[in-house]
Parts: C-alpha cells; structure tokens; sequence
C-alpha cells in the first residue's frame, strides 16, 4: 500500500 | 510515533484543556473566537470521518474523540450556556467563516489526493484548519485585556503546529515513501500565521507585561 493514503495523524 | 508528534498531540491537547478550563471553571468564554471554534468543530468533523472506515491504533481513535467531543462542547458552551454565552464578545467576533469555508470547499475538490467524497473532505479539513485561527487572531487584536488563559490557549495551539513540523521532517528522512504535499503545505501556512502572535507572545514573556497585540 501507497504510504500516502495511510492518514496515521490527527 | 516519534516524540515530535507526541509532544505535538499532547500540546495540542493541553491547548483544549486550557480553554475546557477556563470556559468550564470559570465560567467565561471572554476573548475566544465561536467562529473558530465552530470551524474547528467543521474540521474535525470532516476529518475524522475514517473514524467509521479505517482503525489505526486505539490512541488514535481515543485522540479523535477527544478532539471532536471538545470541539462540539465547547461550541455548546459558547452558544447554549446560560454564564458562559454572556461573556461571548459577539460585537467583536465578526469574521464571517462563509469566506473561509467556501474557498476551502472549492480548493479541496480541486486538489486532493484523490477525487472521492472521503479525500475531498479530508483536504477540505486540511486547508480549513490551516485558516480557522484566523477570526481568533483578529479577535485577540481587538480585545484590550487579553488574559493569560487565552494567550496561553492560543500559544499552545501554535506550538502544536509548529511540532507537526518538526515529526514531517523527523518522518520523511526516516521512513520511506512517506509524502504528504497537501499536509505539509497547509501545515507551513497554518504555522506561518502564528507568527506574529509567537512575536508578541515571546516580548510579553521577557518583558514580564501583559500580552497585547498591536492594532
């Protein structure tokens, strides 16, 4: 998976 | 997490804590912008939908309700609560958010990372949040009296963005395929904004006087 499309942050 | 991101959060969350503080035991909501806080409660609203569609981690589902459950109380507070409402500076919050939403909604459909309803609502939050400070700061030019609380409200929630900055650089030189254009340049702009009040803030601090903000 694209890293850019995991949003981890708030 | 690295500690930038930590110590981000966690200023963050002591910013709504500050202001829970002063609106709860104080009673008074003098000096605070209902406009930003209504577009902080917009943000979150629009951001946290994947609350319902993706799992990251349980401090991060804790995190977001948090920041949505404050966000929509301390608007009630504002708008419904018999003490607190009268303390409202209603005359001189008078930033119209439709000149802020609109231009939002109109960029994020343009650009986003991806031309879904999810995505489009996640960049319009980003680039809503990067400009929901900005009835606060015109307020806080207006009021004579700035108390601590608020200036310390306000202070930590720039300290927040400017260590969000700090975990980008942190995150991009050590993990890889770790992009985020439209975070980044949305968090660059929303820090930019705060540094006037940083200035202002820092003489304040070292001069011992009371925080005031040139007109």
């Amino acid at each position: 998976a694209n890293s850019a499309s995991i949003k981890d942050e708030l | 997490m690295n500690i930038f991101r930590l110590a981000g959060d966690m200023t963050h969350l002591a910013s709504v804590l500050v202001l829970l503080l002063k609106i709860h035991t104080i009673k008074s909501c003098a000096g605070i912008s209902l406009k930003t806080q209504e577009l902080y409660a917009i943000t979150f609203a629009t951001r946290y939908l994947d609350l319902f569609t993706d799992y990251i981690s349980f401090y991060n589902t804790v995190m977001k309700i948090i920041f949505l459950g404050s966000s929509f109380s301390i608007v009630w507070y504002m708008r419904r609560h018999k003490v607190v409402r009268r303390s409202y500076d209603r005359d001189q919050d008078t930033f119209r958010h439709f000149f802020l939403i609109l231009p939002c909604l109109l960029l994020a459909t343009f650009i986003n990372e991806k031309l879904t309803a999810k995505e489009v609502l996640w960049a319009f939050s980003l680039y809503l949040e990067a400009v929901a400070i900005l009835p606060q700061l015109v307020l806080l030019q207006r009021t004579r009296n700035i108390d601590n609380l608020t200036g310390q409200y306000v202070f930590l929630l720039g300290a927040y963005r400017a260590l969000y900055i700090l975990n980008w650089i942190y995150r991009y030189f050590t993990e890889a395929r770790y992009v985020h254009w439209i975070t980044w340049i949305c968090g660059v702009v929303q820090t930019l904004l705060y540094a006037d009040f940083f200035y202002y803030y820092f003489q304040s601090w070292k001069k011992n006087v009371k925080l005031e903000l040139p007109a």
